[in-house]
């Protein structure tokens, strides 16, 4: 899947990307 | 974590050595948060663990627009819960080497 990044002015990155299907709980 | 509908995962590795480490955040129960969150996905970033505070990371989420100002303190203690299983099992592992 595609990442994005946003970036905040204190510095920090954060990448956002789609939660693998495998990691989501169970319903 | 779970309590909080969210979850804070490590990104990567932990060597047990350095200080800021790679961790992912997303939101595994929506209901569990007071506001909408930003349907987005796992959120990643690099965290120092002995310098750095949950609650800043937790607030410049909320300036990013990932969550809403009502769930700062949930999203907080998710970070810091994460942290605090990182030390003690860093702790652990100096245990048992010496």
């Amino acid at each position: 899947g595609s990442a994005t990044q946003v970036v905040h002015s204190a510095g920090r990155r954060f990448i956002v990307s789609p939660v693998p299907e495998s990691r989501l709980r169970e319903p | 974590a779970e309590e909080t509908g969210l979850r804070v995962e490590l990104a990567e590795e932990d060597d047990g050595k350095k200080n800021s480490i790679a961790m992912r955040l997303w939101v595994e129960d929506p209901k569990k948060l007071k506001g909408k969150p930003k349907d987005n996905g796992a959120i990643e970033f690099s965290f120092d663990i002995n310098k750095e505070n949950p609650d800043d990371v937790a607030q410049e989420m909320i300036d990013s627009g990932f969550f809403q100002e009502c769930d700062s303190k949930t999203v907080a203690k998710s970070i810091r819960d994460r942290v605090a299983l990182i030390k003690w099992r860093r702790e652990r592992c100096q245990q048992v080497n010496v």
